[in-house]
This record gives structure tokens, C-alpha cells and sequence, in this order.
């Protein structure tokens, strides 16, 4: 409970804003409106799909201003060359979803 | 290859 979360105040502005700028309904954005922005970024379509699995944590096909900060997180991670974990660590986790 | 739940929510499946 204590684990800072990964995602940085900065960064999180960022997301945010991005969110925001998608016109998500009831704060929720649909994998619809998602996807083109993931596809954005050129990753390979399974890795999307995997982050897609790791943010989408109540798996209710839509993500949320915490889970669509993890999607972006793991996006901007793995276009700097990281690997896309198999499973959502712990810092990784919205402190409100723990 | 994904986590359970089969996954018609993932739009990238």
C-alpha cells in the first residue's frame, strides 16, 4: 500500500490530458476510442494487446483516467525499449484499484 | 497466450 505508484506526477498530467481530449463518457473512455491512439504508437499489435490486458484491471473493455495512465505508461516504456510485463507489478497498480 | 477471461473486451484481439 505504501509503493509509490510508477506513474509520475508529470507524466500523469500528461495522460491525462490526453484523456481528457478524447471525450471519455462518465470518465470511462471505450477500447474504441483507445485503440487508434495505441496504434498510434506502431507497437506491434499483440504487445497493445497485452497492454491493453494490464491496464483494463476490471475488465469491463473500458479504461478509466488510472487505467488509461497505465496503458500509456506501458506504451511510452516499450517504445524506449522495454519489455511489456506478462503481469501488472505492483508499482504499477492505481494506488485506488489496490 | 492472454491472462483468463477470454477477452471479447480487448479491442486489439
Amino acid at each position: 500500500v505504501d509503493i509509490p505508484w510508477v506513474v509520475k506526477p508529470e507524466e500523469r498530467m500528461k495522460f491525462d490530458s490526453i484523456f481528457d481530449s478524447l471525450c471519455p463518457v462518465g470518465g470511462m473512455l471505450t477500447g474504441d476510442k483507445v485503440k487508434p491512439v495505441l496504434l498510434n504508437s506502431k507497437l506491434p499489435v499483440d504487445i497493445l494487446g497485452r497492454v491493453w490486458e494490464l491496464s483494463d484491471l476490471d475488465r469491463d473493455g473500458m479504461l478509466d483516467k488510472d487505467e488509461f495512465s497505465v496503458a500509456m505508461y506501458l506504451v511510452y516504456r516499450a517504445l524506449e525499449g522495454e519489455p511489456v510485463p506478462m503481469s501488472l507489478p505492483p508499482p504499477l497498480v492505481p494506488p485506488s484499484k489496490r | 497466450q492472454y491472462p483468463a477471461g477470454g477477452s471479447s473486451t480487448n479491442p486489439f484481439l
